[in-house]
């Protein structure tokens, strides 16, 4: 554990009144090492330890609190600061001045998008909203069965594409007709993609660019590793991201990624994806999700 | 004194860095870059091409240490197994595609019956690949197909079979033990046929991938793995020590969504690839 870790490189601390460069280094060694099993990115991670070095040099270390847990406890609520959005509003859903609203998903292949968009379709419904989920995928062999089948078991409308359709139509299409079908929301499921897929990455930002969804979120798997950052980066200069979904956060990753993303990005996390149901869907709270990533 | 090139805890300090941002590991990443100190100690010159070369060959032994000599049985059953959205079921696929291609008589077995048009689509990718399937009701125990399926294609002379099942999570219990249940049910269905028994791992997964094979290789004896979608930035490190540290090793990449991209996995081709 990393607690135990701390303590003991303060061990010989004994009776030393501050925290000073010499005896934190070994501290932010083993800081180090555990943001990095956890996946936090190792340029995120740098700047990271340099924010708790400033913090902790110069601490006192008083008599009811040991060097160890007064380094513990900046990393912890250092790292909670960051996952914390500045305007206490930004990790929840914004809605549009005139209907419909729209919520756009992108993503890899496989974070979770498909079942991201029902499980915020059933949130939506049980918060007495209308919404509606648009099978903008076509790609995937089968992603609109999946979506339909969804969203039957949800008891929600669903757009399919018709013949010759490309994923802007279907969604032009959506829009046009959603209020007359009794959805007021409309959720754009979208094709996985690689940033570096130049048409693929044309074609989600023209929907963007068309249809201004007040809401497009980055679906991040909660297992991703070092590359999290290189996607989120691509995806926020391509689409003005403005929230991210964590899932398959009831797995045991530690999901440093998602620090990664949004200390970088600056987009809030919205909510985590905690299980295959479409009842799996919590808000984000940043004190777990810093207890989580320290293991 | 020959060789005594000392580098410097910079270019050390970099060299972590880099094969750490490969998601290989603090661990191996340190192991690593301990070894090309050494090397680099017994050279004259602090070159970077020999800089590299160490580099390469620290990371080939490591993934040298699992067999590539191998081919693929026959007859043989192939399962496919991984956590959510890893691949498996396109990769079930382009297996079919491949071994049916190498003139093998190709059966797909669709063990997913969990998830949401699961069934719909392993059978457009066995229409893709020109091979038989067998699915089962959705909702269908998983055992109960996978046995009907090798019972009826060991009826109708297959020879390879390939099974996909659904995404779970290794930490979830019952999930795993529904998975060991497929495993006997293989065994029963077809006894004495070679098992190849693979985790579908996707190349952007970070340190968890030790977990998820630590824990699949419990439950079911993994024989391999297939890194998926390393058409992509993710250069899956990972793999690395996981050859190390379980002797795990990669029999094929999953490199794009077609049918075709899936090629053999080739340990120098990819020592270079992570360290370019
Ligand atoms: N345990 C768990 N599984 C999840 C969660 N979210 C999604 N999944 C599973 O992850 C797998 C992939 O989910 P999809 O919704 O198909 O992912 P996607 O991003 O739409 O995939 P593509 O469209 O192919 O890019 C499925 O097996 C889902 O059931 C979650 O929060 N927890
Ligand atoms: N770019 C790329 N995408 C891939 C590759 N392999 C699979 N995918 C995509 O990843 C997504 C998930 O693939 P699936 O085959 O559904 O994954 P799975 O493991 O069967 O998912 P579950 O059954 O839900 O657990 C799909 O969009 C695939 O097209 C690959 O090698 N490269
Ligand atoms: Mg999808
Ligand atoms: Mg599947």
């Amino acid at each position: 554990q990393l607690t135990e870790k701390i303590q003991k490189v303060f061990k010989n601390l004994r009776g030393q009144g501050k925290l000073t460069e010499e005896n934190i280094q070994e501290a932010l060694k083993q800081v180090r090492l555990a943001l990095l099993e956890a996946d936090v990115n190792v340029e995120t991670t740098k700047l990271f330890l340099e924010r708790v070095k400033v913090k902790a040099l110069g601490k006192e270390v008083s008599l009811s609190l040991s060097p160890g847990q007064v380094m513990v406890k900046i990393v912890h609520d250092e790292l909670i600061q960051l996952l914390t959005p500045k305007d206490k509003n930004a990790n929840k859903l914004k809605f549009a001045p005139a209907p419909p609203t729209l919520i756009l998903l992108a993503g890899l292949q496989g974070t979770g998008k498909t079942t991201t968009a029902a499980k915020l379709a059933l949130w939506l419904k049980k918060d007495g909203r209308r919404p509606g989920l648009v099978a903008a995928d076509l790609v995937r062999p089968a992603a609109i069965d999946q979506l339909a089948t969804l969203a039957k078991e949800i008891d929600v409308p669903i757009f399919k594409p018709e013949p010759g359709e490309k994923a802007l139509d279907v969604c032009l299409r959506a829009v046009k007709t959603c209020l007359q079908n009794n959805a007021n929301i409309l959720i754009l499921d979208t094709a996985g993609r690689l940033q570096i897929d130049e048409d693929m990455m044309k074609e989600i930002a023209e929907i963007h660019q068309k249809l201004k969804p007040t809401n497009i979120m980055l679906v991040v798997d909660a297992m991703t590793g070092q590359n999290a950052v290189n996607v989120a980066q691509a995806f926020h200069a391509r689409l003005p991201l403005t929230g991210l979904v964590l899932t398959k956060a009831d797995g045991d990753a530690r999901g440093g990624a998602i620090f990664s993303i949004t200390s970088v990005t600056g987009v809030p996390i919205q909510f985590m994806g905690v299980s295959e149901k479409m009842e799996g869907l919590e808000p984000f709270y940043p004190d777990r999700m810093a207890s989580r990533i320290l293991g | 004194l020959k060789g005594s090139v000392k580098l410097s805890e910079a270019t050390l300090a970099q060299m972590e860095e880099s094969l750490v941002a490969c998601d290989m590991g603090s661990e191996t990443a340190q192991a690593i870059v301990r070894e090309v100190e050494e090397a680099m100690k017994r050279e004259e010159k602090a070159d970077s091409d020999l800089l590299v070369r160490h580099l390469r060959e620290a990371v080939l032994k490591r993934l040298l240490k699992t067999d590539s000599n191998w081919v693929l049985p026959n007859p043989v059953v192939v399962l496919l197994v991984g956590v959510n959205g890893a691949g498996k079921t396109t990769t079930a696929g382009k297996l079919a595609s491949r071994f049916s291609s190498d003139g093998r008589k190709v059966l797909l077995a669709a063990g997913d019956t969990f998830r949401a048009a699961a069934e719909e689509q392993l059978t457009e990718w066995a229409s893709r690949a020109k091979v038989e399937i067998v699915r089962g009701a959705h909702g269908a125990a998983p055992s109960a197909v996978v046995f009907d399926s090798l019972k009826s294609g060991l009826s109708h002379g297959t020879d390879c079979f390939i099974v996909d099942t659904a995404g779970r999570l290794h930490n979830r219990q019952n999930l795993m033990e529904e998975l060991k249940k497929v495993v006997r049910v293989v065994e029963k269905a077809a006894p004495g046929v070679k098992q190849e028994k693979w985790l579908v791992l996707d190349a952007n997964t970070g340190q968890n991938a030790i977990n998820q094979a630590k824990e699949f290789n419990r439950e079911m004896e993994l024989t391999g793995i297939v890194l998926t979608k390393l058409d992509g930035t993710a250069k899956g490190g990972i793999v690395v020590a996981l050859s190390e540290q379980l002797g795990l090793p990669v029999r094929y990449l999953g490199v794009g969504e077609g049918l075709e991209d899936l090629i053999p996995f080739e340990p120098k081709m990819f020592a270079e690839a992570l360290v370019p």
